[in-house]
């Protein structure tokens, strides 16, 4: 686990008071393999360590702090930093305002498009879900089930499409005042355009306030490809990381931060209605680190 | 342009740090990575440079290549126990694809002309059974249901009784998906597992755990935890088509012996192929 093997590095570093060159490069290889375990990206670890690096050299002969002291809180440092110091919160400015939740097969996005909604109903909203997933086998079904059960308005029609199941929801939304308006979409891989296409249009035809990327917090290097192509494609507003309730250390949760910049507003933390988190980076920073 | 390693007199210092990046970046993991270098570099110290791209191939290929039993009828899964159906119990982590996984390997068999019955044991999950009902009605074989909420184990237990009294090839039973760090979870599976040992104590035969392409080193964690609770005899990687990568394999088959028996590369029916070593090491150097 990142957190065992870091605070292994932590051990065999703290009170050894000034350390040689060697230690700190064999430090950093250490640290390097910790967040290469933790699914971090490996430009990200590069680019970090590289950072670390440099900082520990320019500051060598302090006489406040001990290298190997500057390495442990250049390392946290580093990685709140980019994980962006305090929440960011959701905002929704536009009446109605559109959320328009997608990613990647199984990432959670039917799940967490009506924990979303719940989450604006105890903020003191109105929210309506919307099933524009005309893919998957029974997944308007599932939408409908978690809706009804947890009373959140969900607009749906197994004969449409998601072009007109959208608009119905706004006219919806308009004649009893919804907002916001959260669409869960069908599951689409980032390297077929074609399916990309189909949010585009929505966004084209519909003023959409917030594109929200749901990625699964155990996926590894190729979450950074999966940020930017649907970046790239479609503009994210920001992410919400699901399923952080296992054991997985979550570094995608770095590398979609560092690499995009946009906000991970929230983190899936199990399969209830009630199982979604504010983002908080120091608690991830722990997680990542120990 | 790795490829640029194939033929040259003298291998570059460069050749080994694009390996390890490659490697890397396909989540092979970092002591799975170094333990490939390492001895590639010391079998292409005997051996002529020339040949070293082959040398690549081989070594990933065996590391990939644990030998394990299956027959003919049911390749490459294996029924060894006389006059029951082939049961097979598919496991894993949420939304990895298990449901998906029984519908391609149900229609799998039945290309084979084997008879197949549905277990909807996830009696859990919103819309589970639904989603299996879908399945079966589809591929017009039985499935046997109760509501949700009702116990997986029994679920699971009438399936079998079904394809015993039906004289079914095959059953494939359904499981909700879960965490391998919550332990009471962990615990229901074990559950099913020891009701189905009711028919017979070597059911089920199989048991199947889902694994996506595009996790990385955590599910060498999940492979460690399903296997402890009830005894993996194989994994399926679902989603190559989202990453090709899947490089986690090399530490479940060299490092927990636990073999690949099947991918999945889409979300249509007729994607999914028993696994080929060669065929995935060649995708993966590309
Ligand atoms: N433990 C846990 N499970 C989650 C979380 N979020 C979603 N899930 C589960 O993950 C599985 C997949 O969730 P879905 O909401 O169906 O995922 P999806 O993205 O809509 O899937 P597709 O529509 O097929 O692309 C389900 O079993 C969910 O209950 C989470 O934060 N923690
Ligand atoms: N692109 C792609 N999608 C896949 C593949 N296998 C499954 N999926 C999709 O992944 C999503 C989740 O599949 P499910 O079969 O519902 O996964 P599950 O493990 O049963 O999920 P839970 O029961 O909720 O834990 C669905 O949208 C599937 O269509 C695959 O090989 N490629
Ligand atoms: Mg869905
Ligand atoms: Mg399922």
């Amino acid at each position: 686990k990142l957190v065992d093997s870091f605070s292994k590095i932590v051990k065999g570093l703290s009170g050894k008071g000034k350390i040689s060159k060697e230690e700190i490069e064999q430090t950093i290889r250490e640290i390097r393999i910790a967040l290469l375990e933790a699914d971090v990206h490996l430009n990200v670890v590069r680019d970090l360590t590289l950072k670390i690096k440099e900082d520990v050299e320019k500051l060598e002969s302090s006489e406040f702090f001990t290298p190997s002291q500057l390495i442990i809180r250049s390392t946290r440092d580093k990685i709140l930093e980019i994980l962006g110091g305090e929440a960011t919160k959701l905002e929704i400015n536009k009446n109605p305002s559109i959320i328009l939740m997608v990613g990647l097969q199984g990432s959670g996005k039917t799940t967490t498009t009506a924990k979303l909604a719940y989450y604006f109903k105890e903020q003191g909203y109105n929210p309506v879900v919307v099933a524009a997933d005309f893919n998957r086998p029974a997944a308007i079904d599932q939408l409908v089930h978690i809706s009804t059960t947890n009373s959140i308005p969900v607009v749906f029609d197994k004969n449409s499409n998601s072009m007109n199941i959208v608009k119905k929801a706004v006219e919806e939304a308009k004649e009893k005042g919804y907002n916001p308006i959260i669409v869960d979409t069908a599951g689409r891989i980032h390297v077929d355009q074609e399916v990309l296409d189909e949010i585009k249009k929505l966004k084209e035809k519909f003023d959409v306030e917030h594109t929200i990327l749901v990625i699964d917090a155990m996926i590894g290097q190729e979450g950074v490809s999966v940020a930017q192509k649907f970046d790239e494609s479609i503009n994210l507003s920001g992410f919400i990381v699901t399923k952080m309730d296992g054991d997985t250390r979550g570094g995608v949760a770095l590398s979609i931060r560092y690499i995009t910049g946009k906000p991970l507003y929230f983190i899936g933390v199990g399969e209830k209605i009630t199982d979604l988190e504010v983002f908080h980076p120091d608690r991830v920073v722990s997680r990542i680190l120990g | 342009d790795l490829i640029k390693g194939k033929n040259i007199e003298n291998i570059s210092p460069d050749f080994w740090e694009r390996l390890e990046e490659k490697l890397l970046v396909s989540d092979v993991g970092v002591n799975i990575t170094r333990h490939i270098i390492s001895t590639l570099q010391n079998a292409v110290k005997k051996k002529d440079p020339k040949l070293i791209w082959n040398e690549v191939e081989r070594e990933l290929v065996s590391l990939l290549s644990i030998p394990y039993s299956y027959d003919e009828k049911f390749f490459p899964l294996k029924n060894d126990v006389k006059d029951f159906p082939l049961v097979v119990m598919v496991v894993g982590v949420n939304g990895t694809g298990k449901t998906s996984f029984i519908a391609k390997l149900a229609n799998y068999y039945k290309e084979k002309n084997l008879s197949v019955i549905l277990g909807a044991g996830d009696t859990y999950r919103a819309a589970a059974i639904e989603q299996l009902t879908y399945w079966a009605e589809k591929l017009s074989i039985p499935i046997v249901k109760q509501n949700m909420g009702s116990d997986s184990a029994a679920v699971a237990f009438d399936t079998i009784n079904s394809a015993i009294s039906k004289k079914i090839d095959v059953a494939i039973i359904d499981t909700a998906g879960r965490m391998h760090n919550k332990n009471n979870l962990i615990q229901e599976l074990q559950k099913v597992e020891k009701v189905i040992k009711k028919h017979h104590i070597e059911l089920p035969q199989e048991k199947i755990l889902i694994l996506d392409a595009t996790y990385g080193q955590n599910s060498i964690q999940q492979t460690k935890i399903f296997t402890e609770a009830i005894n993996i005899t194989g994994v399926a990687v679902t989603k190559m088509d989202t990453t090709f990568k899947a490089g986690f394999v090399f530490s479940i088959t060299s490092s927990l012996g636990i073999p690949i028996k099947f991918m999945t590369f889409g979300e249509n029916i007729d994607d999914i192929q028993p696994f080929e070593p060669k065929e995935f090491v060649k995708n993966l150097l590309e």
